[in-house]
């Protein structure tokens, strides 16, 4: 598998991606 | 204003959707991408609103977001709205819709446990574009917005707090690059490169199929 170009993290409940999930 | 993605001489497409781009390298975005699109697409609602055309409908996927073999991006109408629809959004709701869409494009493909680690300016013009406030006047789109392009703007050196227009938008992406003045041009190249650099993989594919 190809190296990522991206850093992945957990999903952290005061990060953007749940603050968009909320939208 | 642009019609479908009709076929060119060629025979390929001249523009294809966000979700195409998506599906087919079946992997999110990059960054400048992101930043490219933001700016192209506001740059087109800001023209059609100069043009005194009708506001946009309302934007929810990607699909409506259209990338031209030239660089330019439009926004179709949804499916299911006809030409009458008239249900249009603000310019604030817009720029959320399309913030929403933009990160979503980022996060493409990643399991809801996990978030991509951002850069903190696109982290924070996302998150600007979710969090709009609706300018005086509320769903004009911005008609009062008559002057011409963001780089003549004097104002452009100020730092864009709160996004109330697509120019604000516009602003903050240029304000990305080391030099304002070439967001027009840069980022239409980024955008022409997606478009080319998609067309290649697809024809590439058709022939191994």
């Amino acid at each position: 598998k190809g190296k990522s170009l991206y850093n992945i993290k957990p999903k952290h409940d005061s990060g953007i991606k749940a603050k968009i999930s909320m939208k | 204003e642009r019609g479908p993605a009709a076929a060119g001489g060629s025979g390929q497409p001249e523009a294809l959707s966000l979700e195409e781009i998506l599906r087919l390298y079946n992997q999110p975005i990059n960054e400048e991408q992101a930043w490219a699109v933001c700016y192209q697409c506001c740059g087109a609602l800001r023209a059609r609103a100069r043009r005194r055309q009708p506001p946009a409908a309302g934007l929810q996927a990607p699909a409506q977001l259209r990338i031209w073999r030239d660089g330019a991006v439009s926004l179709e109408p949804a499916a299911g709205s006809g030409k009458l629809e008239h249900s249009y959004s603000s310019e604030t709701e817009i720029i959320e819709s399309l913030g929403i869409i933009i990160y979503k494009a980022l996060d493409y493909g990643l399991k809801e446990n996990e978030e991509r680690e951002l850069s903190p300016p696109l982290e924070r013009l996302i998150d600007h574009m979710t969090n709009t406030v609706e300018a005086d006047g509320g769903k004009d789109e911005g008609y009062e917005a008559l002057d011409e392009g963001v780089e003549e703007d004097d104002e452009d050196e100020k730092e864009v707090e709160v996004i109330h227009s697509y120019k604000d938008v516009m602003k903050l992406c240029a304000a990305h690059l080391p030099t304002r003045s070439e967001a027009p041009n840069h980022y239409q190249a980024v955008c022409r490169a997606l478009f080319a650099e998609t067309m290649e993989l697809y024809t590439f594919l058709a022939k191994i199929k």
